[in-house]
Order: C-alpha cells, then structure tokens, then sequence
C-alpha cells in the first residue's frame, strides 16, 4: 500500500508562521520555528536530541527515534516511516533516510544522525 | 491551494512530568 504522506511536507506547500507570514517548506529556517512559538502563545520550542535510531522490530518499515527532550533531558520515543523530515536546529531538514523523502516529498534533507538536535513543541509551562 | 499551520511540521513531544 502507499504511504499516506502529509502534504505539508510536499516541496512547494506553504506554510503560515505564528506571526502570520507565508512561508514555503523547504525555505523555512530555525528562526521561523522560533519566532513562531514566541508570539504564539501557550506552546514553546524544545531542543530535542537524537539518541538512538533503530529499526522497529514491532512495526516493520518504521524506525524508532529515541529523543531526550528540552531542559529535563526526559526521554521521548517516537515511531516513525524513514522519509518523515525533522528540523535540525542550525541545519534545516533532516530525515532517517533523505533519499525516500525526496521521492516522496522532493525536499531536500540531510541524513539525520545521532547527535542532531531537532525542534520540538511543547505547552509552555505557566510561570 | 492549501495553507498549512507552522506547528504542524514539527513533532509535539511533550515530556512526562515527574515531580
């Protein structure tokens, strides 16, 4: 069967930013996602590091991404198709596997490693 | 042709408190 794949992910889809600006996937920066979250309200962005990849032994075909997130360090473990693109703080798009993403999606991603730091949202905490 | 929010390109991952 075919992958179901978000067309937000699609080169060439436009992306609307907090502060109402038109964007199109490929040309957003880290600063975008930031400045998003800053006016937004409510959510904030967390550093999200990638500590392990692996296969999914459950589900084939997905990988397995191991993230600690934000300033508690707390461990995230997210199921994911290799193609899904993730934004690298200071890099741009980043998938397990850029060669599906751009057969399926035509952006243009790095090979997300071990290490790599990619944005997150959260609920901002309330003071 | 579609708009598509900023929030919904990146994953929410929110941490489990434990407190």
């Amino acid at each position: 069967p075919a992958p179901s794949n978000p067309s937000h992910f699609m080169k060439g889809a436009i992306i609307q930013l907090a502060t109402g600006e038109l964007k199109r996937v490929e040309d957003l920066q880290t600063q975008d996602f930031v400045r998003s979250a800053e006016v937004s309200g409510g959510l904030k962005i967390d550093s999200s590091m990638v500590v392990d990849i692996r296969t999914s032994q459950q589900r084939p075909g997905l990988v397995v991404l191991h993230f600690t997130v934000g300033e508690q360090q707390s461990k995230v473990t997210i199921d994911v198709p290799p193609e899904h693109p993730f934004f690298v703080f200071g890099q741009g798009w980043s998938s397990c596997s850029p060669e599906r993403t751009a057969q399926l999606y035509g952006l243009a991603c790095h090979h997300l490693q071990v290490g790599d730091v990619c944005v997150s949202i959260t609920l901002q905490q309330p003071p | 042709v579609p708009v598509f929010p900023w929030h919904s390109l990146v994953p929410f991952l929110a941490p489990t408190q434990s407190d």
